[in-house]
């Protein structure tokens, strides 16, 4: 299998799925951040 | 009404739980907004109704399982008992 260096490991095949993950994680640092 | 969503939503984060074991940071955000939303709203039959919409979706599609948690996640954001002042101009 391919290895990506410097990449993250990424499985998510539902681009909605994906969007939603980055979404949530963005807003989880934002939160911890103003915290 | 309340035990009922409290089940539901049990049982919601247990699924989430086993499918997002990469991200254990999302389970204890989807907690502490549960958390901090307003109690009558948890005990409500639309919160019912979303959440057991949610569950079943997830549970029938685990491959989108941030959509649904991301989903969760606004309705508590809408409902949080500590809303913040409007930003000035």
């Amino acid at each position: 299998a391919p290895v990506h260096m410097g990449e993250e490991e990424d499985d998510d095949d539902d681009p909605e799925n994906r969007i939603a993950k980055k979404m949530l994680l963005e807003e989880i640092k934002a939160n911890l951040s103003s915290e | 009404l309340k035990a009922e969503n409290e089940r539901l939503f049990a049982e919601f984060s247990d699924f989430c739980a086993q499918h997002t074991g990469d991200h254990p940071e999302v389970m204890s955000y989807l907690a502490s907004r549960h958390q901090k939303t307003n109690p009558e709203y948890l005990a409500s039959v639309e919160f019912r109704n979303v959440l057991g919409r949610c569950l079943t979706r997830v549970q029938a599609r685990s491959s989108k399982v941030y959509v649904y948690i991301n989903e969760i996640c606004t309705v508590f954001k809408a409902h949080s008992q500590k809303k913040k002042p409007p930003l000035g101009p």
